[in-house]
């Protein structure tokens, strides 16, 4: 006859054990190997909460040597993909967002108080009891800000190629082509007339693409009003510069158009919920500088108007677009050297900057406020698809 | 009355650049 012997399930303490030899293949299958397409429609992040949950066993196990070895492991693991997908934008959100979890994980269930305010009952049980990985945290944050820039090259690298032709030179607005200044051929940044051209709707599918990924991997809400921020800061420097050397944009219909573009930018801000992200304030010396084309530049009040306006550009850039301001047509007058000296006049106890272009390469400080989850580690199911059929839950 | 917790020992870690050479050197004496 046969006996089947009935085992209690024994409760899952949101621990993963492995024996130490099979380390190297928990980081081949977890990291490194990793696709992030084959996670799609699991817990986002969920990497970051299995390696916690290893983190967890070997505390309560008490093995330091073990809880060092996965780290310094799981951390050359992320650099080695990394560095060979340094192109590849949703790899690097993964990688951002998976970072950045560990971390939160590694304050939240630190067993420091400050930490725990939003903890569940449940979620307290499931705290380090025997290490302070207070270090290791400061290597995780360390990796974060890496990944973060080379998350801002990939998408620069990505949108730069579109900045000119879609903010200065495509036209969407009908009727505007008629009003342009003659004697000017039309340029592209390309040199080749045709090549590179985009419109702003491009960069406008471009940050959709941009945004869906990095929802899609559970990046933090703060890290991506971030990548905005800085994404914008980009736009306004690379459009400003070039408005700042070619004479061919700088027109009143150039200004109307430009206009119209950064509307259709900070719609689409709102849209996204992302309006509070500091993007739209980076765009303000842009914002200025189409309104000083579009702005009279005759009279004394003309000039005090311009001086009130103008107050994210420098005496000089207002001056240069100023001088490089042309006319549509011969009904419309250049700008006088006169009225360029009553600017001058007004402007001079400003401090401005000395040098005319923006630094476009020039990056903002990345910060990742701490950001509990509300997740409890025994909930936590492992895909079949991630062949960690060797991690045993205790 | 509930036992206060063991306080909890810090585990030392070398900085990211420490660890970035100590894996080069890891690397290059692998054949």
């Amino acid at each position: 006859r046969q006996v089947t012997v009935q085992r209690k399930e024994k409760d899952f303490q949101g621990m993963l054990e492995y024996h130490k030899e099979d380390e190297a293949l928990l980081i081949r299958n977890l990291v490194t190997d990793l696709k992030p397409q084959v996670l799609s429609g699991t817990v986002p992040c969920l990497p970051a909460y299995i390696l916690y949950m290893c983190i967890r066993h070997a505390d309560y196990t008490n093995d330091d040597v073990k809880v060092h070895s996965l780290l310094t492991s799981t951390i050359n693991g992320i650099k080695k993909v990394l560095k060979k997908h340094n192109d590849d934008f949703e790899m690097t959100t993964f990688w951002l967002s998976n970072t950045c979890r560990l971390l939160h994980c590694l304050k939240q269930y630190s067993g420091d108080e400050g930490f725990m305010t939003q903890n569940t009952a449940k979620q307290n049980e499931h705290c380090l009891k025997n290490f302070d990985l207070t270090e290791y945290r400061q290597v995780l944050s360390d990796l974060s800000i890496q990944i973060y820039q080379q998350l801002i090259k990939i998408a620069e690298g990505l949108l730069q190629p579109m900045i000119v032709s879609a903010m200065l030179e495509n036209e969407s607005i009908q009727g505007l082509s008629g009003v342009k200044p003659t004697g000017y051929r039309k340029r592209s940044s390309s040199m080749v007339d045709g090549d590179n051209a985009y419109c702003l709707e491009a960069i406008i599918r471009q940050m959709n693409a941009f945004h869906g990924v990095m929802c899609d991997q559970g990046l933090d809400p703060e890290i991506i009003q971030q990548v905005f921020k800085q994404l914008f800061y980009v736009i306004n420097a690379v459009t400003l510069n070039n408005l700042l050397l070619r004479k061919d944009v700088c027109s009143w219909s150039t200004g109307m158009q430009l206009r119209y573009n950064i509307s259709q930018l900070e719609e689409w801000l709102r849209g996204r919920n992302l309006h509070q992200s500091g993007a739209v304030q980076t765009l303000e010396p842009l914002i200025q500088a189409a309104q000083l084309l579009q702005l009279k530049k005759k009279t004394q009040e003309d000039a005090e108007a311009i001086c009130s306006l103008c107050t994210s550009l420098s005496t000089q850039q207002i001056v240069k677009i100023l001088n490089l301001y042309t006319p549509l047509n011969e009904f419309e007058e250049r700008v006088t050297v006169a009225f360029i000296r009553t600017i001058q006049a007004q402007l001079q106890d400003r401090n401005d900057p000395q040098q005319l272009l923006l630094d476009f390469k020039h990056m903002f400080p990345v910060l990742f406020p701490f950001n509990p989850s509300s997740l409890t580690m025994d909930s936590i199911h492992i895909p079949a698809c991630l062949n960690l059929e060797f991690l045993n839950e205790v | 009355s509930p036992q206060r917790p063991r306080p909890r020992v810090l585990l030392k870690a070398p900085t990211l650049a420490e660890m970035e050479e100590m894996n080069t050197s890891e690397e290059e004496e692998s054949p």
